[in-house]
């Protein structure tokens, strides 16, 4: 059986810092209120990261983050499982002991990067799940 | 000490140092499985023309990066996470004032090549310009790796491909190495040995830099260079710094 869990702050939320200049971020309500699950930009530079004088292309990439409440009933755009609506009706139930649905990346891709190495090679790395291209209740 | 059930962790809401900053920055890089930023690089002069590998591989990045893996530009790029080009190298030439056969050896430090990688495919690409003579005649080019140098003896070859063109011919001539990739594998840090020979159709030695295959004298954009395509082995956990 689930351990009971302490209510948590539900409006308390973590953020990268905004001062972070090598993460531009842009989260839409901020903390204003209740912001559905989607998703949000998240610009990273690898001239902030002192990485520019290595990388031929690009100069940094949008990664995006899931951000957003995902309470029942769930919407389309929510994308979300039959298990997700069932925890989520568990938790109105018994929000002491199953925790809320969350908002997580439900769509990934790859992103390139073209550099040279210390030898002045040329390198062309290929990364998996490096990009947001959807979120989701899960 | 609190009892009961143990609140999910949260970060730490404070304003991060500046060597933490530091640290979370090589972080992002290392998931971006890029290296430690390396010292800024002032290109020399020379090196300011478009050099042949960057060009080759920045058309492979716009394939990659527009998942065009439909082999139009290259076949082994789909199945590809890393591509490196290696640049440098040293030649070696025997030619006109030693006996038959003539070669030109490029020895390649591979020291970068990077562990837990599988090759997929590997390339020798080099410049061919016209040829004169002799005139329109075809020319057998073949590649063998060095794998064993002998003071008092020839070195031990190991055939890696042949390719058949015209002396009249120009452009890239791409060769095959991928089967001298076990060896390099297990010992990069010896340099790779290429040797190419150039043949006529009556099977006479031709002088490679006579047959249009150009060296290291070559301009910038038409150097010759090694391409390496890798498969990363299964993700392993990274365990953060």
């Amino acid at each position: 059986a689930a351990r009971p869990l302490k209510r948590r702050q539900l409006n308390k939320t973590t953020q990268v810092q905004p001062s972070n200049k090598h993460l531009r971020i842009s989260d839409g309500h901020g903390a204003r209120g209740r912001d559905v699950c989607r998703r949000h930009e998240l610009y990273v530079s690898f001239r902030d990261l002192g990485w520019l004088d290595s990388v031929i292309a690009p100069k940094g990439y949008s990664a995006y983050y899931c951000a957003g409440e995902c309470n029942y009933p769930f919407t389309s755009c929510m994308n979300s499982t039959n298990h997700a609506t069932m925890q989520a009706l568990v938790h109105l139930m018994k929000p002491d002991v199953v925790p809320k649905v969350c908002c997580v990346p439900t769509e990934l891709s790859a992103i390139s990067v073209l550099y040279y190495d210390s030898s002045n090679n040329v390198i062309l790395r290929r990364e998996r799940n490096m990009v947001v291209q959807a979120c989701g209740c899960h | 000490v609190r009892h009961g059930p143990r609140p999910p962790y949260v970060f730490p809401q404070r304003r991060l140092g500046v060597h933490e900053r530091r640290n979370m920055q090589r972080e992002i890089l290392a998931v971006l499985g890029l290296p430690e930023p390396p010292r800024p690089r002032v290109p020399p002069a020379a090196s300011r023309q478009p050099a042949s590998a960057p060009l080759f591989m920045l058309d492979l990045y716009h394939a990659m990066a527009n998942d065009d893996d439909s082999g139009s530009l290259h076949s082994h790029l789909g199945r590809s996470d890393l591509v490196m080009s290696f640049v440098n190298m040293v030649e070696r030439d025997r030619t006109l004032d030693y006996q038959e056969p003539h070669w030109k050896e490029f020895l390649f430090d591979l020291t970068q090549i990077p562990a837990g990688e599988a090759v997929t495919a590997a390339e020798f690409r080099i410049y061919k310009e016209p040829s004169t003579h002799p005139l329109n005649t075809t020319l057998h080019v073949s590649m063998f790796e060095v794998v064993q140098e002998h003071s008092n003896r020839g070195s031990d070859l190991f055939f890696l491909d042949l390719q058949t063109l015209r002396s009249g011919d120009e452009g890239w001539l791409v060769l095959d190495i991928t089967a001298a990739s076990d060896r390099w594998l297990l010992n990069h840090n010896k340099d790779l040995g290429l040797r190419l020979y150039v043949e006529t159709e009556d099977g006479h030695s031709m002088d490679p830099g006579l047959a249009g295959l150009l060296g290291q004298q070559a301009p910038q954009s038409r150097q010759p260079f090694l391409v390496t395509f890798f498969r990363a082995s299964p993700s392993p956990v990274r365990a953060p710094r």
